[in-house]
């Protein structure tokens, strides 16, 4: 554990926050992609099986559980209690796109072929495209709340902090997965794009809109 | 194992 580390994890913990207290407070989920909060909750539970097998650290279990139990949280609040405010029209996004070669990149390439480590490998696979439907919903309505590009400036920076704890450790000369590490550069590259028209719009009060 | 892939991240 590094302070990286501990910050990408805060990071991601607030990203999730933010987004529940959005929804719950304005008893609204506009604007957000289910499919994206569905494809997290895939990522959850294929990853976290571990809990069942290994121990890591109480800091490791109790994430992992907060993290499990908030992903479907907002799945019931989006798909159950506020499923009339769901902005479905616009979260089209074909999610087998993404879950297929994901499963099928996971049975290529991993590091041992057994089910646990292929569900891992597949948590990581799908984890870098899974902001993916809501991105596209924001690029197909050409805008976000100021709430919502928050949650995904918060995710984003989880992703970036990850890249530096991976520096951190390798100078450490810890040794590291080559599939996190790439699949966790295309995830953060999906970002940039979305970083730079926060810092440029949304830090300066204005509502993040697209360029026509 | 464990600590060497990276499966101590979250």
């Amino acid at each position: 554990m590094n302070i990286f580390r501990l910050l990408g994890d805060l990071s991601h913990l607030l990203a999730i926050i933010i987004l529940l207290l959005k929804i719950w407070n304005s008893r609204s989920c506009a604007g957000i992609s289910g499919r994206s909060q569905f494809l997290f909750a895939i990522v959850f539970t294929a990853r976290y099986l571990d809990l069942f097998f290994t121990f890591i650290s109480l800091y490791n279990t109790v994430m992992k559980i907060v993290f499990l139990a908030t992903s479907y949280g907002t799945l019931y609040l989006m798909y159950i209690k506020f499923k009339a405010t769901y902005d479905s029209n616009h979260d089209t996004f074909r999610i087998e796109f993404l879950i297929l070669p994901a499963i099928a990149l996971a049975l290529l390439i991993n590091e041992e072929f057994t089910v646990i480590e292929i569900l891992w490998t597949f948590s990581i696979y799908l984890e870098s495209v899974a902001i993916l439907p809501q991105l596209f919903m924001v690029s197909k309505t050409g805008e976000a709340e100021s709430i919502t590009s928050h949650y995904l400036f918060a995710l984003g920076s989880y992703r970036a902090l990850y890249i530096l704890n991976w520096i951190y450790r390798w100078f450490l000369t810890e040794k590291l997965n080559a599939i996190a590490i790439v699949a966790g550069i295309v995830q953060t590259i999906l970002y940039c794009d979305f970083f730079y028209l926060y810092l440029t719009k949304v830090l300066k009060g204005k509502k993040l809109q697209l360029p026509a | 194992k464990i600590t060497s892939t990276n499966h101590d991240e979250l």
